[in-house]
């Protein structure tokens, strides 16, 4: 683990006050190999390591810590700082129905993560609509079908011939005159170098103007996290971000490289395939386990 | 790389940053480029888009699987069972290969071993039909391995060439669900003794070093011929084969390049290096 890597940096060094520059630069390699086998992008890596180094040198070695121990609750806070203090709840509409749009790679956990926001926002007294915009992929419509019955949510489909931004704006409609305060729109999964199809995306934003945008990104996402989130980022403006199957043992680097790069909250943690398997993001359980 | 460039710590430091950049790995791209100024020197290469080149037949080597394509013909009914992590392409993928077989003048059987998710098996039966594949398939929430042995029991009566079987995705850590994968297998072996003859790992490339848990863990419990990198089509390099193939020894045998049928390429070890650099 890091923190035994780092205390055999510091081995040698016993009851030192402050950390010298030698030190520090020595902790950072093991810093930069410790976030790199997480899956953080390189070069977000090495913005994230000289902001650290800048903190770290000359920084106070606390009684009660070895200078192992201090750099890492100095790297800690950093990520802390990074990932956290910022509004990590959806953007409610001043007049409903407020539009939540889903977006990312293909298999990214859209579908699923759109059903399991629909029924956290259900529990919370809302009353969802679920979109099937999705009119690409097989079974795609009848799979959000089946998550909206799951849950007892409605799900607005016109089936696989109408154009989304169409499906999009009828169904905006469709919860205005039906009681829906939450619309939850599912999109294809798409790649962010389609422009055809982040063309389509760029249209339901301008058809409906969303108050939220949602991409959704796959927890064991490596260096290409931060080219998917600048380009999604840039096309349409990101609200948020939803990391999905983190129940399992990838590091999760990809929070750090998608915060770090589009300045957006991650929201919601995806923890399973079920439809209550969503969490709060929390930035300190996140930090520790990135960093291993 | 430009052509005038000096062979000095930041062309070295370069490269790595390519490799890592690429998802090979911190450990592993240091590793190889350790390994690449011990050849330089060796050899005295002088220019830097020779060191490129050295590098780029050092990466082919390691990706270069004996077996490259699928051992089918000597089967009858072949069967192939393809496995992975949730979202990765497993199910586009079987219908890519459906197509192919088709193409080949094959006759496939497709199982909608997929029992749990949400219209799954829906979703395999329109690549059935676009492929023109036979379909077997039972009640939503019943148990995969009796899809499985359903399967092929059909296929022997039908006098079917080839069956692919599709699974759930799943999470390697989750040990009852890696156990379900056992039984899938032990059922087909039991109707088959040396089926399934092909159990193929489908991995994203967008997928960082978690990748490498995944193929540990897949092998250890099903035994894997090979793998298919799909998802090749985005920026994503897929780098992490380079240490699944230098550790594993499990071949990349296709990947994918787009969501049509037509999306899959029998995998190529040099164009698949060349495309690291671009
Ligand atoms: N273990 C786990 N699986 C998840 C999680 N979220 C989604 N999945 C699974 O990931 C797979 C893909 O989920 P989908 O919801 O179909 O993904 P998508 O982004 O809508 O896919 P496309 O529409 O094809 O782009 C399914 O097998 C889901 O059950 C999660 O948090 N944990
Ligand atoms: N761009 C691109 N998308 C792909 C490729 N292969 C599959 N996909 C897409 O990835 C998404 C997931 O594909 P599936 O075939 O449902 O994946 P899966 O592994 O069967 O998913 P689960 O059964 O839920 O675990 C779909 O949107 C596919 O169209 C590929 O090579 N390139
Ligand atoms: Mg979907
Ligand atoms: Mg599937």
């Amino acid at each position: 683990s890091l923190s035994e890597k780092l205390q055999n940096t510091f081995k040698k060094l016993k009851g030192k006050g402050k950390l010298s520059e030698k030190d520090v630069k020595e902790a950072m390699r093991e810093v930069r190999m410790a976030l790199l086998e997480a899956d953080v992008n390189y070069k977000v890596v090495k913005d994230f390591v000289n902001k650290v180094k800048e903190r770290a040198v000359g920084a106070e070695v606390l009684k009660s810590l070895t200078p192992g121990q201090q750099v890492i609750k100095i790297v800690h806070e950093e990520l802390i700082d990074l990932m956290g203090g910022t509004n990590s709840s959806i953007n409610i509409a001043s007049k409903p129905p407020t539009i939540i749009m889903m977006v990312g790679l293909q298999g990214a956990g859209k579908t699923t993560t759109a059903g399991k926001l629909g029924a956290n926002l259900k529990k919370k007294g809302r009353r969802p609509l679920l979109v099937a915009c999705d009119v690409y992929r097989p079974a795609a419509i009848h799979q959000l079908e089946v998550v909206g019955s799951q849950i007892d949510i409605p799900v607005f489909s016109m089936g696989d011939r109408q154009n989304p931004v169409n499906i999009a704006k009828a169904a905006v409609s469709h919860a205005e005159n039906h009681g829906n305060d939450t619309v939850i729109l599912d999109t294809a999964g798409r790649l962010h170098i389609n422009e055809e199809l982040m063309d389509e995306l760029k249209n339901i934003k301008a058809e409906v103007k969303p108050h939220e945008i949602l991409l959704v990104v796959d927890a064991m996402t490596g260096q290409d996290a931060v080219n998917v989130a600048e380009q999604f980022n840039e096309a349409l403006g990101i609200d948020g971000a939803v990391l999905t199957k983190l129940d399992g043992d990838t590091r999760g680097g990809a929070a750090l490289s998608v915060k770090a790069v589009t300045g957006c909250p991650i929201k919601y943690i995806g923890v399973g395939e079920k439809l209550d398997a969503l969490e709060d993001f929390h930035p300190d359980r996140m930090a520790s386990r990135i960093l291993g | 790389i430009s052509l005038n460039k000096e062979i000095d710590e930041d062309f070295y430091e370069e490269l790595e940053e390519i490799l890592i950049g690429a998802d090979v790995g911190v450990n592993a791209s240091l590793q190889i480029v350790e390994s690449l100024r011990d050849k330089v020197k060796e050899r005295k290469i002088k220019k830097a888009d020779e060191v490129k080149e050295l590098l780029k037949e050092e990466l082919a080597k390691i990706v270069e699987g004996k077996s490259q394509g699928l051992n089918l013909n000597e089967h009858q009914p072949a069967v192939i069972m393809v496995v992975g992590v949730n979202g990765v392409g497993k199910t586009t993928t079987i219908g890519k290969l459906a197509f192919k077989f088709k193409e080949e003048g094959k006759k496939v059987l497709l199982a909608a071993g997929d029992t749990f998710r949400a219209a799954a098996i829906e979703q395999l039966e329109v690549w059935a039909n676009r492929s023109g594949s036979g379909f077997i398939k039972h009640q939503q929430g019943s148990d995969p391995a009796a899809v499985a042995f359903d399967a092929i029991q059909a296929a022997k009566s039908r006098g079917t060439d080839v069956v692919i079987i599709d699974t759930a995705g799943r999470l390697q850590t989750k040990v009852n669900l890696m156990q379900e994968l056992q039984k899938v297998k032990r059922v087909i072996q039991k109707e088959i003794p040396d089926a399934p003859h092909e159990t193929l790992l489908v991995l994203d490339a967008t997928t960082g070093q978690n990748a490498i848990s995944q193929a540990k863990l897949f092998d250890e419990t099903v035994n894997l011929s090979g793998i298919v990198l799909t998802k090749l089509d985005g920026t994503a390099k897929g780098g992490v084969v380079f240490g699944i193939c230098s550790e594993m020894e499990i071949p990349v045998k296709f990947i994918g390049i787009g969501e049509r049928i037509e999306d899959l390429r029998e995998f190529n070890p040099e164009n698949f290096v060349e495309a690291l650099f671009d």
